[in-house]
């Protein structure tokens, strides 16, 4: 079981650093193990002994938590919460992309992802989902006009007298209302 | 090809009966704003088996029926059909389609049917989760939520991992 | 004091409104103070009294909280939490227009407040804008094209090196990598 | 016309001495995402007063100057002026331009200064107060909290209702 997790964290981890080194081209990323809180406090320990037993073994904190460390192309490693929004949604992204990758669900539902970027950054986006997408089933909601030339099939909802409809639309028409 | 098609009738804003087909590629579903696009993700989630309301944007159980509006009444019921496709048989079943639905009454109750037979709630769970599908986790990335990794703490973060596992 | 804050309630409940119906093209909203927490529940009461007294005036929760209620076009009146993300936006800048309305800051700054927003809400929110720019000093940061047109002056910013550096930009080019 | 300029030097990415000139009418700030948009907004807050490390989206207080870079070392100092227009007499000053200036070192020192002579920060947080700008309230909207004011309790919009009044 543990084996397994460390098998699958280290997959996770080098395709985490490839999509972030895509999106953001260039720079480095990885994920960490924290190491489970023990050693010299005392008193700590049996608290958390004690915690690690009520809680069920998935969210089991003591068995350590996983780090995110990012350096964006020409900047310094610095925390995560000095990065731009834009560039939180890019971090995140990676990381979504590496979990898909590595065990992809049959199908992955992404609503308004693309918000927070420019223009260049949704075309690198757009580039890694089309490579997912021989493994898993995308639906995509989006105001953006270029994730919508990514899609195969495209829906338009609209709203009248408060009951929402759906019709099959082509990109062209889509795109007239799109930003 | 694993969804074919979701089926909505007085779920949230869907007051008419609505199909949505599924393409082996990519789907877009763009519209304005309050359209109900977000509404289809809620759907999917609720269909899949979502008893969180918060995470439906919800606050009681009834708040995922057809509220009525302009000159349109209420609706008593709310039924969302998945249609999953089988040809490969990554599902335990015989069937080469397998559709999941989900009913809830204005009363409070709750309905849940594997190829129309009535079934309990964990019936349906077991075979989603034999399934690998997942109401929770990565598979749907709700509004405001794609930096929701970075913002946890890391012993949250750790649970993606261990779906992935 | 009291009668102060009640003018301005009134007031800023009164521009709420019009520019909710502006934004939206219709319904209805309205403000509404809620009554302190007091009656029947005697020990409730005391402690109360006691947070009220340790509370300093201004964060007085005994004073009562403000509730938001809206009935979007064609809509029923429903929580706030089952609006979209562009109609959420949309009710809380109202809400701000009405404040800055109300009471005119010598400067707002605004960080992509329109980035949940599709083109038609964007050109309306643009124009209640315009008419509030008489009174305040708006700074827009933003990726939307329709945005950018209602500006005076436009500053590119761009990040050579991990240096940030700012350039004044004519509309034309500050619209091409726009959204 | 009220904020006339802003000049950044050191302040997180602006390690170049950088003038921002206001117009009376609307000022748009754009580029691409990570460029410095929201670091111009950070650093008018901070001129302003801002305490709160996390509101400027730091842990530490030399969050906010300039940490180096490719092949460019970190700077130890960053200074934001904010120089506001006062033909109109809006401050309660008899200078037609006023300067504000807010220094930190990684030292942990600050200096604060009006019209270049230095002060203590409570006096200039008075001359701000009194004429009323705030680094609070709604005068600076940040990015993704629009919708601040809907998701906060009742009680806490109270005092948007108060800063107002
Ligand atoms: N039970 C219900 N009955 C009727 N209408 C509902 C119900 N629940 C939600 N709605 C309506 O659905 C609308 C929100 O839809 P949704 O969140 O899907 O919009 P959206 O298309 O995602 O918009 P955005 O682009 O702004 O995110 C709201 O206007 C809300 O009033
Ligand atoms: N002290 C510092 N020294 C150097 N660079 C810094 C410092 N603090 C923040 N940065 C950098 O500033 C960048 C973020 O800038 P900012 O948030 O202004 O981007 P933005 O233009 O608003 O982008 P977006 O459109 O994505 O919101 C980050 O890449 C971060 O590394
Ligand atoms: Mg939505
Ligand atoms: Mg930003």
């Amino acid at each position: 079981m543990k084996r397994r997790f460390d098998e699958t964290f280290q997959a996770v981890n080098e395709r985490f650093r490839q999509h972030f080194v895509t999106l953001f081209q260039g720079g480095n990323a990885r994920l960490e193990m924290q190491q489970p809180k023990r050693g010299a406090k005392g008193e700590a320990d049996d608290e958390d002994e004690e915690l690690a037993e009520a809680l069920p073994a998935k969210k089991n904190n003591i068995a350590g938590g996983v780090e995110i460390f990012v350096q964006i192309p020409g900047k310094k490693v610095q925390d995560l919460s000095l990065l731009s929004g834009g560039e939180r949604s890019l971090v995140s992204s990676a990381l979504l992309f590496a979990l898909l990758e590595t065990n992809p669900p049959p199908f992955c539902l992404l609503d308004e992802v693309d918000a927070a970027l420019d223009e260049s950054n949704v075309v690198r986006f757009c580039e890694i989902l089309l490579t997912l997408a021989h493994q898993t089933q995308f639906i995509v909601i989006t105001h953006n006009r270029v994730t919508m030339t990514h899609a195969n099939v495209i829906y338009g909802v609209s709203m009248t007298d408060s009951v929402s409809r759906i019709l099959s639309m082509k990109l062209a028409e889509a795109q007239v209302s799109a930003r | 090809m694993y969804l074919k098609r979701l089926n909505l009738h007085g779920f949230k804003s869907f007051a008419a009966r609505t199909a949505l087909d599924f393409s082996p590629g990519t789907t877009a579903i763009v519209g304005p704003n309050g359209s109900g696009k977000s509404n289809i993700a809620d759907s999917l989630r609720w269909v899949l088996g979502e008893q969180s309301m918060r995470q439906l944007r919800g606050k009681k159980s009834e708040d995922i029926i057809f509220a009525g509006g302009h000159g349109r009444a209420q609706l008593g019921m709310a039924e969302v059909t998945l249609t999953l496709d089988n040809a490969s048989n990554w599902l335990p079943s015989e069937f080469t389609e397998v559709t999941v639905t989900r009913r809830a009454f204005r009363s409070g109750d709750s309905d849940y049917l594997i190829n129309g037979t009535k079934v309990r709630l964990k019936d349906m769970l077991n075979l989603l989760s034999q399934a690998r599908i997942g109401h929770d986790s990565y598979t749907i990335i709700g509004q405001g939520l794609v930096d929701q990794a970075l913002s946890s703490r890391a012993e949250e973060r750790r649970s993606l991992f261990e779906d992935a596992a």
